[in-house]
Protein backbone atom coordinates (compact mmCIF):
# COMPACT_ATOMS: atom_id res chain seq x y z
CA UNK A 1 0.00 0.00 0.00
CA UNK A 2 2.95 2.11 0.66
CA UNK A 3 4.68 1.97 -2.57
CA UNK A 4 0.95 1.76 -4.56
CA UNK A 5 0.54 5.12 -2.72
CA UNK A 6 4.22 6.51 -3.47
CA UNK A 7 2.88 5.85 -7.48
CA UNK A 8 0.00 7.34 -6.32
CA UNK A 9 1.34 10.32 -5.16
CA UNK A 10 3.99 10.48 -8.06
CA UNK A 11 0.85 10.10 -10.97
CA UNK A 12 -0.82 12.99 -9.42
CA UNK A 13 1.94 15.29 -9.45
CA UNK A 14 2.82 13.74 -13.38
CA UNK A 15 -0.47 14.81 -13.94
CA UNK A 16 -0.51 18.79 -12.44
CA UNK A 17 2.89 18.69 -13.79
CA UNK A 18 1.58 18.07 -17.18
CA UNK A 19 -0.68 21.39 -17.15
CA UNK A 20 2.30 23.44 -16.56
CA UNK A 21 3.92 24.92 -19.11
CA UNK A 22 7.76 22.72 -19.28
CA UNK A 23 9.76 25.96 -19.03
CA UNK A 24 8.16 26.50 -16.13
CA UNK A 25 9.30 23.59 -14.36
CA UNK A 26 12.96 25.09 -15.16
CA UNK A 27 12.43 28.09 -13.03
CA UNK A 28 14.77 28.10 -9.85
CA UNK A 29 12.89 26.55 -7.41
CA UNK A 30 12.78 29.64 -4.93
CA UNK A 31 10.62 31.22 -7.80
CA UNK A 32 12.41 34.71 -7.32
CA UNK A 33 13.09 36.00 -11.06
CA UNK A 34 16.72 35.47 -11.34
CA UNK A 35 17.77 38.51 -13.80
CA UNK A 36 20.81 36.95 -15.74
CA UNK A 37 21.60 33.67 -18.08
CA UNK A 38 19.35 31.34 -16.79
CA UNK A 39 15.83 32.32 -17.58
CA UNK A 40 16.45 32.54 -20.93
CA UNK A 41 19.02 29.84 -21.73
CA UNK A 42 16.01 27.77 -20.08
CA UNK A 43 13.29 29.77 -22.37
CA UNK A 44 15.63 29.00 -25.63
CA UNK A 45 15.36 24.86 -24.20
CA UNK A 46 12.33 24.70 -23.76
CA UNK A 47 10.91 26.72 -26.54
CA UNK A 48 13.95 27.89 -28.83
CA UNK A 49 12.98 31.77 -28.85
CA UNK A 50 14.10 34.39 -26.77
CA UNK A 51 11.08 36.13 -26.12
CA UNK A 52 10.24 39.09 -26.68
CA UNK A 53 12.37 41.53 -28.80
CA UNK A 54 14.78 44.07 -26.59
CA UNK A 55 14.71 47.60 -26.41
CA UNK A 56 18.08 49.05 -28.30
CA UNK A 57 20.28 50.90 -25.99
CA UNK A 58 21.73 54.00 -26.51
CA UNK A 59 24.93 53.59 -28.95
CA UNK A 60 27.17 55.50 -26.70
CA UNK A 61 26.34 53.63 -23.97
CA UNK A 62 27.13 50.26 -25.89
CA UNK A 63 29.97 51.86 -27.17
CA UNK A 64 31.33 52.38 -23.41
CA UNK A 65 30.11 48.98 -21.81
CA UNK A 66 32.24 46.86 -25.02
CA UNK A 67 35.44 49.44 -24.20
CA UNK A 68 34.82 48.21 -20.69
CA UNK A 69 34.04 44.80 -21.55
CA UNK A 70 37.85 44.79 -23.18
CA UNK A 71 38.99 45.90 -20.33
CA UNK A 72 37.57 43.08 -18.22
CA UNK A 73 37.91 40.08 -20.27
CA UNK A 74 39.67 38.46 -22.89
CA UNK A 75 38.29 37.56 -26.55
CA UNK A 76 37.18 34.59 -25.65
CA UNK A 77 35.31 36.25 -22.55
CA UNK A 78 37.94 34.98 -19.83
CA UNK A 79 37.71 37.32 -17.01
CA UNK A 80 41.31 38.95 -16.88
CA UNK A 81 42.87 37.93 -13.67
CA UNK A 82 45.16 41.21 -13.39
CA UNK A 83 41.75 42.89 -11.82
CA UNK A 84 42.22 43.99 -7.95
CA UNK A 85 38.35 44.62 -7.48
CA UNK A 86 35.63 42.25 -6.41
CA UNK A 87 32.73 43.50 -8.80
CA UNK A 88 31.63 40.86 -11.43
CA UNK A 89 28.68 42.74 -12.54
CA UNK A 90 28.29 46.28 -14.08
CA UNK A 91 24.45 47.74 -15.32
CA UNK A 92 24.78 50.63 -17.18
CA UNK A 93 21.02 52.44 -17.09
CA UNK A 94 20.35 55.48 -19.29
CA UNK A 95 17.37 57.55 -17.79
CA UNK A 96 14.00 56.55 -19.04
CA UNK A 97 12.25 59.91 -18.17
CA UNK A 98 13.97 63.19 -18.60
CA UNK A 99 12.40 66.26 -17.81
CA UNK A 100 14.19 69.69 -17.85
CA UNK A 101 13.99 71.80 -14.89
CA UNK A 102 15.95 75.42 -16.39
CA UNK A 103 17.17 76.19 -20.09
CA UNK A 104 21.21 75.92 -19.32
CA UNK A 105 23.28 77.87 -21.24
CA UNK A 106 26.40 76.56 -23.55
CA UNK A 107 28.54 78.92 -23.91
CA UNK A 108 28.79 79.48 -20.27
CA UNK A 109 29.43 76.23 -19.33
CA UNK A 110 26.09 75.77 -17.95
CA UNK A 111 24.56 72.47 -18.42
CA UNK A 112 20.55 72.67 -18.28
CA UNK A 113 19.18 71.25 -14.72
CA UNK A 114 17.30 68.08 -15.69
CA UNK A 115 15.36 65.67 -13.72
CA UNK A 116 16.61 62.25 -14.79
CA UNK A 117 14.27 59.09 -13.95
CA UNK A 118 16.62 55.91 -13.34
CA UNK A 119 14.44 52.40 -13.46
CA UNK A 120 16.66 49.64 -11.70
CA UNK A 121 14.24 46.69 -11.74
CA UNK A 122 17.12 45.15 -13.07
CA UNK A 123 18.98 44.79 -10.46
CA UNK A 124 18.00 41.40 -8.22
CA UNK A 125 18.25 41.03 -4.40
CA UNK A 126 21.64 39.20 -4.67
CA UNK A 127 23.92 42.08 -6.74
CA UNK A 128 25.73 44.28 -3.60
CA UNK A 129 26.40 47.97 -4.97
CA UNK A 130 30.16 48.48 -4.89
CA UNK A 131 30.16 51.83 -6.20
CA UNK A 132 28.13 53.90 -9.27
CA UNK A 133 28.98 56.79 -11.32
CA UNK A 134 26.75 59.21 -13.46
CA UNK A 135 28.55 58.84 -16.97
CA UNK A 136 28.67 62.05 -19.18
CA UNK A 137 29.18 61.82 -22.90
CA UNK A 138 31.44 64.29 -24.87
CA UNK A 139 29.54 64.16 -28.13
CA UNK A 140 31.50 66.10 -30.10
CA UNK A 141 35.25 65.88 -29.63
CA UNK A 142 35.61 69.40 -27.92
CA UNK A 143 38.14 71.50 -28.28
CA UNK A 144 39.75 72.55 -24.79
CA UNK A 145 42.56 70.44 -23.76
CA UNK A 146 43.16 71.54 -20.08
CA UNK A 147 41.86 71.23 -16.57
CA UNK A 148 38.27 71.63 -16.35
CA UNK A 149 36.49 72.71 -13.21
CA UNK A 150 32.83 71.65 -13.11
CA UNK A 151 30.69 72.09 -9.82
CA UNK A 152 28.01 69.85 -9.83
CA UNK A 153 24.89 69.80 -7.72
CA UNK A 154 22.44 66.56 -7.15
CA UNK A 155 19.59 66.22 -6.05
CA UNK A 156 17.93 62.85 -5.39
CA UNK A 157 14.10 62.85 -4.87
CA UNK A 158 11.18 60.36 -4.16
CA UNK A 159 9.48 59.02 -7.32
CA UNK A 160 6.32 60.84 -7.60
CA UNK A 161 3.81 58.89 -6.35
CA UNK A 162 1.10 60.47 -7.99
CA UNK A 163 1.11 63.70 -10.49
CA UNK A 164 -0.54 65.99 -7.99
CA UNK A 165 2.17 65.94 -4.74
CA UNK A 166 5.70 66.92 -5.66
CA UNK A 167 8.50 64.83 -5.23
CA UNK A 168 10.01 64.95 -1.77
CA UNK A 169 13.53 65.31 -1.73
CA UNK A 170 15.75 62.49 -0.26
CA UNK A 171 19.16 63.75 -0.44
CA UNK A 172 20.96 66.93 -1.55
CA UNK A 173 24.04 66.76 -3.02
CA UNK A 174 26.63 69.38 -3.92
CA UNK A 175 30.34 68.27 -4.59
CA UNK A 176 32.89 70.09 -6.96
CA UNK A 177 35.15 67.94 -9.42
CA UNK A 178 38.15 69.07 -10.95
CA UNK A 179 39.41 66.51 -13.77
CA UNK A 180 41.87 66.91 -16.33
CA UNK A 181 40.28 66.49 -20.12
CA UNK A 182 42.18 66.30 -23.21
CA UNK A 183 41.39 65.33 -26.75
CA UNK A 184 41.45 61.71 -26.27
CA UNK A 185 38.63 62.10 -23.63
CA UNK A 186 34.92 60.76 -24.45
CA UNK A 187 33.17 60.30 -20.76
CA UNK A 188 33.08 62.23 -17.88
CA UNK A 189 32.36 60.15 -14.71
CA UNK A 190 31.06 61.85 -11.15
CA UNK A 191 31.08 59.41 -8.47
CA UNK A 192 27.97 59.23 -6.67
CA UNK A 193 28.35 55.57 -4.49
CA UNK A 194 28.03 57.71 -0.97
CA UNK A 195 24.70 59.18 -2.76
CA UNK A 196 22.92 55.68 -4.44
CA UNK A 197 24.17 53.18 -1.84
CA UNK A 198 21.43 53.40 0.67
CA UNK A 199 19.11 53.28 -1.93
CA UNK A 200 20.25 50.42 -3.84
CA UNK A 201 20.90 48.77 -0.68
CA UNK A 202 16.76 49.32 0.91
CA UNK A 203 15.92 48.22 -2.78
CA UNK A 204 14.83 51.27 -4.71
CA UNK A 205 13.06 50.35 -7.96
CA UNK A 206 13.72 53.53 -9.30
CA UNK A 207 15.93 57.22 -8.48
CA UNK A 208 14.33 60.05 -9.19
CA UNK A 209 17.92 62.67 -9.66
CA UNK A 210 18.25 66.44 -10.41
CA UNK A 211 21.44 67.36 -11.30
CA UNK A 212 23.04 70.69 -12.45
CA UNK A 213 26.37 70.33 -14.10
CA UNK A 214 28.48 73.85 -14.55
CA UNK A 215 32.14 73.33 -15.92
CA UNK A 216 34.73 76.33 -16.34
CA UNK A 217 38.27 76.23 -17.38
CA UNK A 218 40.91 76.35 -14.51
CA UNK A 219 41.50 80.42 -14.51
CA UNK A 220 44.45 79.44 -12.82
CA UNK A 221 46.21 77.90 -15.70
CA UNK A 222 44.94 80.01 -18.25
CA UNK A 223 44.64 83.64 -17.49
CA UNK A 224 44.69 84.48 -20.64
CA UNK A 225 42.11 82.83 -21.90
CA UNK A 226 38.15 83.59 -21.19
CA UNK A 227 37.28 81.55 -18.12
CA UNK A 228 34.21 79.94 -19.55
CA UNK A 229 33.95 78.50 -22.75
CA UNK A 230 31.68 77.19 -25.44
CA UNK A 231 30.60 72.94 -24.26
CA UNK A 232 28.82 71.36 -26.84
CA UNK A 233 28.86 68.64 -25.54
CA UNK A 234 26.81 66.63 -22.94
CA UNK A 235 23.90 64.50 -23.19
CA UNK A 236 21.61 63.41 -20.34
CA UNK A 237 24.36 60.89 -18.57
CA UNK A 238 24.03 57.23 -17.79
CA UNK A 239 23.90 55.99 -14.50
CA UNK A 240 26.35 53.07 -13.79
CA UNK A 241 26.21 50.48 -10.54
CA UNK A 242 29.38 48.30 -10.14
CA UNK A 243 28.26 45.30 -8.51
CA UNK A 244 29.37 42.40 -6.47
CA UNK A 245 26.76 39.44 -7.57
CA UNK A 246 26.70 37.35 -4.75
CA UNK A 247 24.04 34.38 -6.64
CA UNK A 248 25.62 30.71 -6.60
CA UNK A 249 25.94 31.57 -10.50
CA UNK A 250 28.30 34.56 -10.58
CA UNK A 251 31.78 33.65 -10.52
CA UNK A 252 33.68 35.08 -7.61
CA UNK A 253 36.94 36.54 -7.51
CA UNK A 254 38.55 36.40 -4.10
CA UNK A 255 36.73 32.68 -3.52
CA UNK A 256 39.03 31.56 -6.49
CA UNK A 257 42.17 33.88 -5.24
CA UNK A 258 41.44 32.14 -1.98
CA UNK A 259 41.49 29.11 -2.98
CA UNK A 260 44.19 29.03 -5.08
CA UNK A 261 46.37 29.51 -2.56
CA UNK A 262 45.41 26.64 -0.18
CA UNK A 263 45.60 23.95 -2.81
CA UNK A 264 43.26 21.30 -1.54
CA UNK A 265 42.90 17.59 -1.97
CA UNK A 266 39.88 16.84 -3.59
CA UNK A 267 38.14 19.53 -6.38
CA UNK A 268 34.93 19.53 -5.32
CA UNK A 269 36.00 19.78 -1.81
CA UNK A 270 36.75 23.18 -2.63
CA UNK A 271 33.06 23.99 -3.58
CA UNK A 272 31.80 22.68 -0.19
CA UNK A 273 33.92 24.41 2.33
CA UNK A 274 32.66 28.30 3.56
CA UNK A 275 34.76 30.80 1.87
CA UNK A 276 35.88 32.58 4.75
CA UNK A 277 35.78 30.66 8.16
CA UNK A 278 34.61 33.36 10.61
CA UNK A 279 34.64 33.62 14.28
CA UNK A 280 34.21 30.61 16.28
CA UNK A 281 33.95 28.41 12.57
CA UNK A 282 37.63 30.05 12.07
CA UNK A 283 38.75 28.51 15.86
CA UNK A 284 37.27 25.33 15.35
CA UNK A 285 39.24 24.60 12.11
CA UNK A 286 42.69 25.40 13.54
CA UNK A 287 41.62 22.98 16.42
CA UNK A 288 40.21 20.92 13.91
CA UNK A 289 43.59 21.10 11.88
CA UNK A 290 45.71 21.25 14.89
CA UNK A 291 44.31 17.64 15.99
CA UNK A 292 44.36 16.81 12.17
CA UNK A 293 48.14 17.45 12.56
CA UNK A 294 48.51 15.56 15.67
CA UNK A 295 47.12 12.17 14.32
CA UNK B 1 72.85 -26.24 -15.82
CA UNK B 2 74.80 -22.98 -18.17
CA UNK B 3 72.46 -25.19 -21.09
CA UNK B 4 69.83 -24.78 -18.76
CA UNK B 5 69.91 -21.35 -18.01
CA UNK B 6 70.64 -20.40 -21.82
CA UNK B 7 67.46 -22.39 -22.92
CA UNK B 8 65.39 -20.91 -20.26
CA UNK B 9 66.47 -17.23 -21.95
CA UNK B 10 65.48 -18.40 -25.29
CA UNK B 11 61.88 -18.99 -24.45
CA UNK B 12 59.83 -15.91 -25.39
CA UNK B 13 58.88 -13.63 -22.69
CA UNK B 14 55.58 -13.65 -23.14
CA UNK B 15 53.19 -16.60 -24.33
CA UNK B 16 53.09 -15.80 -28.67
CA UNK B 17 49.16 -15.60 -28.01
CA UNK B 18 49.60 -12.46 -25.57
CA UNK B 19 49.40 -9.56 -27.64
CA UNK B 20 50.90 -5.96 -25.68
CA UNK B 21 48.63 -3.68 -27.87
CA UNK B 22 45.59 -5.28 -27.12
CA UNK B 23 46.68 -5.31 -23.75
CA UNK B 24 46.70 -1.85 -23.39
CA UNK B 25 43.61 -1.29 -24.94
CA UNK B 26 41.71 -3.65 -23.56
CA UNK B 27 43.58 -2.22 -19.75
CA UNK B 28 45.00 0.38 -19.99
CA UNK B 29 44.21 3.38 -22.60
CA UNK B 30 41.22 2.64 -24.37
CA UNK B 31 41.55 3.93 -28.05
CA UNK B 32 38.92 7.48 -27.77
CA UNK B 33 40.39 7.76 -23.98
CA UNK B 34 38.47 10.00 -21.43
CA UNK B 35 39.55 13.25 -22.70
CA UNK B 36 38.58 16.98 -23.38
CA UNK B 37 37.20 18.61 -26.77
CA UNK B 38 36.65 21.82 -28.17
CA UNK B 39 33.43 23.20 -29.66
CA UNK B 40 33.24 26.80 -30.67
CA UNK B 41 29.96 28.50 -31.13
CA UNK B 42 29.04 32.11 -31.81
CA UNK B 43 26.05 33.82 -30.37
CA UNK B 44 24.49 34.53 -33.54
CA UNK B 45 24.31 30.69 -34.61
CA UNK B 46 21.24 30.33 -31.53
CA UNK B 47 20.03 33.86 -32.51
CA UNK B 48 21.25 35.21 -29.16
CA UNK B 49 23.27 38.02 -30.55
CA UNK B 50 20.82 40.76 -30.34
CA UNK B 51 20.71 39.60 -26.68
CA UNK B 52 24.75 38.86 -25.91
CA UNK B 53 26.77 41.49 -27.15
CA UNK B 54 30.06 39.91 -26.35
CA UNK B 55 32.36 37.62 -26.75
CA UNK B 56 31.43 36.65 -30.11
CA UNK B 57 32.99 33.27 -29.41
CA UNK B 58 32.35 31.23 -27.01
CA UNK B 59 33.93 27.72 -26.69
CA UNK B 60 31.99 25.70 -23.58
CA UNK B 61 34.26 22.09 -24.47
CA UNK B 62 32.85 19.11 -23.54
CA UNK B 63 34.63 15.63 -22.26
CA UNK B 64 34.02 12.50 -24.29
CA UNK B 65 35.34 9.57 -24.48
CA UNK B 66 35.49 5.84 -22.76
CA UNK B 67 36.90 5.73 -18.97
CA UNK B 68 39.91 2.97 -18.75
CA UNK B 69 39.12 0.26 -16.70
CA UNK B 70 41.63 1.07 -13.84
CA UNK B 71 40.81 4.58 -13.81
CA UNK B 72 43.45 5.10 -10.39
CA UNK B 73 44.87 8.48 -9.83
CA UNK B 74 44.86 9.79 -13.47
CA UNK B 75 41.67 11.08 -13.61
CA UNK B 76 41.36 11.97 -10.00
CA UNK B 77 38.71 9.57 -9.45
CA UNK B 78 37.90 7.94 -6.47
CA UNK B 79 38.27 4.22 -5.56
CA UNK B 80 34.22 4.01 -5.92
CA UNK B 81 35.01 4.41 -10.06
CA UNK B 82 36.85 1.23 -9.81
CA UNK B 83 34.34 0.07 -7.84
CA UNK B 84 31.62 0.95 -10.24
CA UNK B 85 33.41 -0.63 -13.39
CA UNK B 86 33.73 -4.41 -11.50
CA UNK B 87 30.67 -3.98 -10.71
CA UNK B 88 29.41 -3.46 -14.03
CA UNK B 89 32.15 -6.29 -15.51
CA UNK B 90 31.06 -8.53 -13.33
CA UNK B 91 27.71 -8.69 -11.41
CA UNK B 92 25.16 -6.36 -12.74
CA UNK B 93 25.80 -5.02 -16.25
CA UNK B 94 23.01 -2.40 -15.81
CA UNK B 95 24.75 -0.72 -14.04
CA UNK B 96 26.80 1.85 -16.02
CA UNK B 97 30.22 2.10 -16.46
CA UNK B 98 31.90 5.21 -15.40
CA UNK B 99 31.18 7.67 -17.22
CA UNK B 100 33.19 11.03 -18.43
CA UNK B 101 32.63 14.21 -16.96
CA UNK B 102 33.90 17.42 -16.39
CA UNK B 103 35.67 18.13 -13.12
CA UNK B 104 36.83 22.14 -13.42
CA UNK B 105 35.23 24.61 -15.50
CA UNK B 106 36.23 28.73 -15.71
CA UNK B 107 34.05 31.43 -15.73
CA UNK B 108 32.88 33.52 -18.66
CA UNK B 109 32.47 37.35 -18.58
CA UNK B 110 29.30 38.08 -20.99
CA UNK B 111 27.79 41.30 -21.78
CA UNK B 112 23.99 41.89 -22.87
CA UNK B 113 21.38 43.91 -23.20
CA UNK B 114 18.63 43.10 -20.94
CA UNK B 115 14.72 43.42 -21.72
CA UNK B 116 14.74 47.04 -20.36
CA UNK B 117 17.09 48.45 -22.56
CA UNK B 118 20.12 48.58 -19.68
CA UNK B 119 23.29 46.63 -20.71
CA UNK B 120 24.94 44.41 -18.12
CA UNK B 121 28.60 43.07 -17.86
CA UNK B 122 28.15 39.61 -15.67
CA UNK B 123 31.05 37.32 -14.88
CA UNK B 124 29.42 33.36 -14.78
CA UNK B 125 30.70 30.86 -12.64
CA UNK B 126 31.46 27.23 -13.88
CA UNK B 127 30.94 28.13 -18.09
CA UNK B 128 33.78 26.31 -19.34
CA UNK B 129 34.86 22.90 -18.72
CA UNK B 130 38.78 22.94 -18.39
CA UNK B 131 39.22 19.21 -16.98
CA UNK B 132 37.99 15.74 -17.64
CA UNK B 133 37.44 12.67 -15.05
CA UNK B 134 36.13 9.75 -14.67
CA UNK B 135 32.62 9.36 -12.62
Amino acid sequence: SQASRGEAQIAASAEVESEVEPWSLLQPVDGRDRSGLLPPLFKVLSDGRLGAPRLQPDSRALHYMKTLYKAFATKEGIPKSNRSHLYNTVRLFTPCAQHKQAPGDQTTGILPSVDLLFNLDRVTAAEHLLKSVLLYTINNSVSFSSAVKCVCNLVVKEPKSSSKTLPRVLHSFTFNSQFELGKKHKWIEIDVTTLLQPLVASNKRSILMSINLTCTKDQLQHPSQDGLFNMTFLVPPSLILYLNDTSAQAYHRWYSLYYKRRPSQDPDQERSLHAYPVGEEAAEDGKSSHHRRRR
Amino acid sequence: GQETVISELKKPLVPASFNLSEYFKRFLFPQNECALHDFRLSFSQLKWENWIVAPHRYNPRYCKGDCPRAVGHRYGSPVHTMVQNIIYEKLDSSVPRPSCVPAKYSPLSVLTIEPDGSIAYKEYEDMIATKCTCR
